[in-house]
């Protein structure tokens, strides 16, 4: 498996959080 | 549509303190050393080195400023690579979108705008339309433009007002006057954040003008004039009268139109409005007789050259303005009234013959005139004299015939009649008809030439004799006369008689052509394309076949669809060329069970998908083709506003490979926007989904093998009108009794995820024909799509619709089905696929709101009807 995550701005605690990107069909 | 969710950095900012922005790694790294690479714009395209990777953590870091107007978002790929340098993973896209900040004022395009409006517009009439952008990012509140009209000159009262949104400008009022202001002056301000307090702003002029109506009625300068005219005179410039108008001078609502009411029957007075000066100049055109009108009052109107304006045409009212006019007498001369008399003289008369009198008029009198003698003026020949005191003329002599071969008959001369006391003279004109009866033609004389060369070419000669008994001779009256002889009669007898025979010849000759007589002209008959005949030669043109109307127990009834050239299908091994094992299994089955001894060629042609070369087939084969174009029309539209505004690859399939029991001719849409081109997705997707997908991305589709012919082609389900899938949304798929071991499995899927958007209206499919549609479109995420959406006609958010007709044997199916063999009962199961998020599968079809998940799982029902429904199938979930 090849993943990317991206980090994510929006904690509010301040910590640092990765999300990992994923396919999302609409 | 396949998305992936993009790092997000701020335009403008620093942001190396959020490094690192994102992490890459492959699994490949437990057991191997892999280097991390990244590449596109911003890394080793310009702008250079914004993004770096640390190619053995695989974190990517972002090192510089970046500015959104300039690049809205980075693609990186990412690549994994061993020490050989051979790729381990294929590559990776991250979306890196940059942030907008307010970092741009809004930007009139003009710094003042010009613009016009009549006077007396209504209220809210659009005056002009200002323009400004943003360069921050469209449909963002720091792109987003309120505008707001900061000062009005004249201030006297606001008179405009502004949409904040739009920038257009109305009239608050109707009460604009050009003659209060011509012109207004607006400060206009746009502030971006929608006029919020943090918004950048920026000014601009709007320059109003007031364009005129005829809403001023004119009217002279004095309400009446008095003028003495003498008689017998013409004036060029009796009378000044100056008009007064109020609208903008020199415009045709300003320039008067001066005209006669009443007094002026005589057509004495004209009237000549000099439009620099808006000043009617009052003539005298045909002189007045005292002895005849001494007084007179004229009465004139006035109004514009232009309509009056429709707010004031009510109130107009012609008012006259008087003009007494008093005409004077002055002393006038005899005058010869009228001024020529004629006479008439004949050969009989003899010297000093009273021919006549003339005699000269005194004009304050009305009689012939005392103070005046007359004399001969202009007196041709001679011929006559004039009594100097009475007016008598008498002839000089007896008129000769040289005198009448002299004046060829007509005398025309003058007399004059002098007031020696007023020195004026007044001149008459004579006229004297010479009448010829005393002039006797005796003899008329036709003598031959005496030249034999020229035997046509003869001279007359007239003899006359005249009262005096002298007979003269050798006037020639007509020369070199045309003359036929014999051969030149019968000439002229023989063209007669051909000018005569044409007609007749005419008449027979038969231009139109006899039916089967060879050439001629051929009559072309109207509404046609003259000598095209499409069919005539060709056999009978293909009559649509009304699908409803063709018997299902018809043997023949491929045949007849496909002449009709509705989609219909054959289930035999094209689709199983796509099937899963389940599917192809199935497609097996339901080709032993519905086969029928028709040839496999038949639906060839109308096989496969609705690409380019078979949307040939289609027009051909007649299915509606303005209803396609229609149909993707709208759909384009539909995803046109897309999130992101990403391309969107439509795809059309035609189902030619449903099977028994589908409406003839079914069409799917299918849609997969995005630029993800790892399409491992398709690994879990149903063959219809897989095709679709497939043809949306561009892949080759491998068209249907031919059917083997050891395989007996079965024939298709019985041919539904499209309506008839309606009963299928009430779980009531239509059957034919002659096809009662059927199967009719659907497939429905169901989108799920944010950014939906609300659906485009789609023409009812229905009505154009035998075209079932499937829609496809997004739809929006109030929309809770439920599993019973089956009614193609009402189904908007459904993507794709299997079914599959036909007996399946064996009693296990994706390991979730139950099946009977139906090859020789009449049981029919419905399968429904929904694919919705939901981690369970409930029986009962009930899914949750897919807004709320972005898994998808597939869900299918399995609908057992107890054994022998034949037709009409009640199924309940």
């Amino acid at each position: 498996e090849f993943q990317i995550q991206v980090r994510d701005y929006n904690t509010k605690n301040g910590t640092i959080k990765w999300h990992s990107i994923k396919r999302q069909k609409r | 549509e396949w998305i992936k969710f993009a790092a997000a950095c701020r335009e403008g900012e620093d942001n190396s303190k959020r490094n690192p922005i994102a992490k890459i790694h492959s699994d490949c790294a437990a057991n191997q050393q892999v280097t991390y690479h990244i590449s596109g714009v911003g890394i080793d395209q310009p702008p250079y080195g914004i993004f770096v990777v640390n190619q053995k953590t695989g974190e990517i870091n972002i090192t510089s400023i970046v500015d959104r107007e300039v690049t809205p978002f980075f693609i990186i790929y990412c690549r994994a690579v061993n020490a050989q340098g051979q790729d381990l993973e294929r590559v990776l896209e991250l979306r890196v979108r940059i942030l907008d900040i307010n970092d741009n004022p809004p930007v009139f395009s003009m710094s003042t705008f010009l613009g016009q409006i009549e006077e007396n517009s209504n209220a809210n009439t659009l005056v002009m339309r200002l323009n400004a952008t943003d360069a921050d990012e469209p449909n963002n509140l720091n792109s987003k433009i309120a505008f707001k009209i900061i000062s009005q000159e004249p201030s006297d009262s606001p008179m405009f007002i502004i949409n904040r949104n739009t920038g257009e400008i109305r009239t608050m009022n109707n009460f604009l006057d050009r003659e209060q202001y011509g012109q207004y002056s607006l400060a206009v301000r746009g502030s971006d954040r929608d006029g919020g307090a943090d918004g950048m702003s920026a000014q601009c002029e709007c320059s109003i003008k007031i364009l005129d109506v005829n809403d001023n009625i004119p009217y002279t300068e004095l309400s009446s004039y008095s003028i003495t005219v003498k008689e017998n005179a013409l004036y060029s410039e009796l009378l000044k009268i100056r008009v007064i108008d109020l609208d903008e001078e020199f415009s045709a609502n300003w320039i008067a139109v001066i005209f006669f009411i009443s007094g002026n029957e005589g057509n004495w007075f004209a009237i000549e409005m000099n439009e620099r000066t808006n000043v009617g100049i009052l003539k005298v055109i045909k002189p007045l007789d005292y002895e005849a009108v001494k007084n007179l009052q004229l009465s004139i109107g006035v109004r514009n050259k232009a309509e009056f304006h429709h707010s004031i045409m009510s109130r107009y009212k012609v008012t006259a303005t008087a003009i007494s006019v008093t005409v004077l007498n002055v002393i006038e001369d005899s005058v010869f009234r009228p001024g020529s008399k004629t006479f008439i003289v004949t050969r009989n008369m003899e010297q000093n013959y009273k021919v006549g009198e003339f005699v000269a008029i005194d004009l304050d009198t009305g009689g012939p005139s005392t103070t005046v003698r007359y004399v001969m003026g202009n007196n041709p020949a001679d011929l006559l004299a004039i009594d100097s005191k009475t007016g008598i003329i008498t002839l000089r002599k007896k008129v000769t015939w040289d005198q009448y071969h002299m004046l060829n008959g007509k005398y025309k001369g003058t007399i004059l009649s002098i007031d020696d006391a007023l020195q004026r003279t007044c001149t008459g004109t004579v006229l004297v008809n010479l009448e010829d009866g005393d002039w006797e033609i005796l003899k008329t004389t036709t003598i031959k030439a005496d030249d034999r060369d020229k035997p046509e070419h003869t001279t007359t000669f007239s003899t006359i004799k005249n009262t005096d008994d002298r007979v003269i001779t050798g006037v020639p009256l007509i020369k070199d006369n045309v003359h036929f002889g014999p051969a030149g009669i019968g000439l002229l007898i023989m063209g007669f008689l051909v000018l005569g025979l044409v007609p007749f010849l005419l008449i027979c000759c038969d231009c139109g052509g006899a039916p089967g007589g060879g050439a001629g002209f051929e009559p072309v008959p109207e509404c046609s394309d003259g000598a095209i005949h499409s069919w005539a030669v060709e056999g009978p043109q293909p009559q649509l076949m009304d699908l409803t109307q063709i018997p299902l127990d018809n043997a023949n009834v491929i045949e007849c669809v496909d002449t009709s050239g509705v989609y219909t299908n054959e289930y035999c091994g094209r689709e199983t060329q796509d099937m899963g094992e389940e599917e192809r299994m199935r497609g097996f089955e339901l080709t032993d069970a519905v086969k029928t001894p028709r040839g496999p060629e038949t639906c060839q042609e109308y096989s496969g998908t609705l690409r380019r070369n078979s949307m040939r087939e289609c027009r051909e084969g007649g299915l509606n083709m303005n209803f396609m174009e229609s149909y993707f029309c709208q759909k384009a539209y539909a995803y046109a506003d897309e999130e992101e505004g990403r391309p969107s690859n439509d795809c059309l399939l035609i189902y030619d490979i449903e099977g028994v029991g589908s409406p003839a001719g079914s069409v799917g849409c299918c849609s997969f926007i995005g630029e993800d081109l790892d399409d491992s997705f398709l690994d879990n997707l149903g063959p219809k989904f897989k095709k679709l997908a497939d043809i949306t991305l561009g892949k080759s589709v491998e068209p249907y093998p031919d059917l083997d012919p050891s395989c007996p082609p079965e024939s298709t389900g019985p041919i539904y009108p499209p309506q008839e899938t309606e009963p299928l949304a009430s779980g009531c798929p239509p059957l034919s009794p002659c096809y009662g071991t059927t199967t009719v499995i659907s497939e429905s899927t169901y989108p799920s995820g944010p950014g939906v958007q609300h659906p485009m209206p789609i023409p009812d499919p229905l009505g154009y024909g035998n075209v079932t549609v499937t829609e496809s479109y997004a739809t929006s995420g109030t929309l809770k799509p439920s599993v019973h959406i089956h009614d193609n006609r009402h189904a908007s958010n459904v993507l794709v619709t299997e079914r599959v007709v036909g007996p399946i044997s064996g009693a296990d199916l994706h390991g979730m089905l139950e099946m009977p063999d139906l090859r020789d009962g009449s049981n029919v199961i419905v399968t429904e696929r929904v694919i919705a998020p939901s981690s369970s599968l409930p029986t009962t079809l009930t899914i949750s709101d897919p807004r709320e998940s972005s898994n998808v799982v597939v869900t299918e029902r399995v609908i057992r009807p107890t054994s022998g429904m034949m037709g009409t199938l009640a199924m309940h979930p």
